[in-house]
């Protein structure tokens, strides 16, 4: 799988549509405090179907809605879109991929890949094939790094199973 | 199941132990399946010992130490089974200048290995001029995060301009 | 003792307000005593608002931001009852290099309003240029900390030695 | 109180005889990772009273002994001195304060306070009494400063207490 491209709609601070392109190599992030680095990143944890709220730092899952500003309303609902491409695949499906998660306040997540309205289940499975996934070790969050070492051995022996 | 993980095991023990004595230029690390016989239920333990001290509780090892050795095991699991992205936020921040260079050494032989795209944020300038692209993040208006490509040049007048 | 937390906690919230003020160059925070109605049992709340952002969890603020919120907590407490010692160890690693002026600036301060000493482990060149006097810790021999006193040149040579 | 100087004898990597003269103002302690910064630190925990062996990031008390390296032996003992200035006092007692930590591999830990044995409590009550102590909020340890922010509110009343 080749990960191209990241869309955000009203997720935290990235209240206005934002594209990021994901190129190969080495891409930096850079910006003064509290501008929304981390956010950024979190985007793809969550489109990849992170479902707890706490390692989004927050109380709830609506709190990756935008809340709104001093000048700016805040938002009803959160998008982040992920386009991807897929190896070339044996079972004839589109290498193309669009995965979509949206969340709506009161109403909760919902899915979609290429279209179609799918679960939870099948994007986790999805990313798990690919070897990668919300909970993947090569998502390294904030002041995160040593967690892979404060882990406990059987904890750690689950990262190795990703890898199997 | 089982014959697979020991496969894998044995896969991300050998390359492992190989970035470890490259980030730390020496000393010797390993990985030990220990707790039970079927790998299944197994733990994972890291020994990890840097050039000439003792090996000793991977808690006793420095902030620096332990943001190094997480990454080569990191990075050891990649080598094994390529994951399409890998995002990596201030991992470098407990990093002296020295080790800054080495782990970016890493991160640039790791694009010549693998397929994985790497996301990093950083505020450290050397790890900055060491990437290939870089984007900047600012909140012009207070409170709305906007995203930029800039050139390096630009990256230092976005932090200066806080 | 409940007449004793009261006044503290006014003395405190009063010099957290300001020093909050201070860091983030406006927006505004102050402390609350939740939970129950008799302090030796109630909690003690952090409500924190950067500048031009919506008063949000304390967990959505981000690293940098955390990390000036706790030192100005850190720093009311001092100046409502001051410690001898204040031990910071690497606290300016998640912040950008405005936040260290600011941080640094605020160090400053304290020095001239309380009588506390501090120690602090950076690995920041600026932190470290603003430093009263500094102190190297080095492992000529491996696993051998020995510790030398440093000029500020001292410490650049230090750490390229690495 | 002034804190005027700490030594180490066998405590974690310093394991020959290291002074720190403690000025007052600013005082920087830098050096390359895996040095010893974090160690000299703690080392003030610890001479202060520290009973939880996992704050100084060993599994047991008698971790923070030297362990030896490639060519120096390990040690039997670590000590720790803390020389302090007391406030003018009014009970006529010593202004000059020499705090004394030492433990013996097998025998556990034992203070002296002026040359004389305490217990760890009069240690605990000195310190408290000078808005101190091993569990000050003014004794950051690394990668903690989220810490205070991540404490719960009952957690977080307990510092207002030691301020009050
Ligand atoms: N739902 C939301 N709506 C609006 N703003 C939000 C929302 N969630 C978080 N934020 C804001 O995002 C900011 C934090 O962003 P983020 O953690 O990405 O910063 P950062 O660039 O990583 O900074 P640092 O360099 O300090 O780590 C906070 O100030 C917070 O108020
Ligand atoms: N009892 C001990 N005997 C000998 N060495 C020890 C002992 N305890 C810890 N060490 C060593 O001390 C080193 C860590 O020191 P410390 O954590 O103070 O480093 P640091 O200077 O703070 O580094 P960083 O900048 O990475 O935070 C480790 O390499 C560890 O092996
Ligand atoms: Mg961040
Ligand atoms: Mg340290």
């Amino acid at each position: 799988m080749r990960i191209r491209r990241l869309k955000l709609t009203g997720f935290k601070s990235f209240v206005d549509p934002t594209e990021l392109h994901i190129e190969p190599g080495l891409t930096g992030i850079v910006g003064p405090n509290g501008c929304g680095k981390s956010n950024l990143l979190e985007a793809i944890r969550w489109v990849m179907g992170e479902s707890s709220a706490r390692s989004m730092r927050g109380a709830g899952m609506e709190d990756v809605i935008f809340a709104g500003t001093d000048s700016r309303p805040g938002r009803d609902f959160a998008e982040v879109t992920l386009v991807a491409e897929r190896a070339p695949a044996e079972d004839g499906q589109d290498r193309e991929l669009e995965v979509i998660r949206r969340i709506e306040r009161g109403a909760g997540s919902a899915y979609r890949m290429n279209g179609r309205d799918v679960r939870a289940k099948d994007i986790a499975l999805l990313f798990a094939d690919a070897a990668t996934g919300a909970h993947s070790p090569a998502l390294v969050s904030q002041g995160k790094i040593a967690a892979v070492i404060a882990a406990k051995p059987t904890e750690r022996r689950q990262m190795l199973e990703e890898a199997a | 199941g089982r014959a697979r993980l020991l496969a894998a095991f044995e896969a991300v023990d050998g390359h492992f132990r190989r970035l470890f004595t490259t980030l730390f230029e020496g000393g010797q690390a390993h990985l030990a399946l220990i707790d039970s016989d079927d790998p299944l239920e197994a733990g994972l333990e890291i020994m990890a010992q840097p050039p000439g001290k003792k090996l000793a509780a991977l808690t006793l090892l420095s902030g620096g130490e332990q943001a190094l050795t997480a990454c080569a095991l990191i990075f050891a699991l990649f080598l094994t089974n390529p994951a399409p992205i890998c995002v990596l936020d201030e991992v470098d921040a407990p990093l002296d200048d020295a080790n800054i260079e080495r782990f970016c050494d890493l991160l640039e032989r790791m694009t010549q290995e693998t397929d994985t795209r790497y996301l990093i944020v950083t505020h450290n300038a050397v790890t900055m001029s060491r990437m290939h692209r870089l984007f900047g993040v600012t909140m012009i208006e207070r409170g709305v995060s906007r995203l930029v490509s800039v050139d390096l040049g630009g990256a230092e007048r976005l932090l200066a301009a806080e």
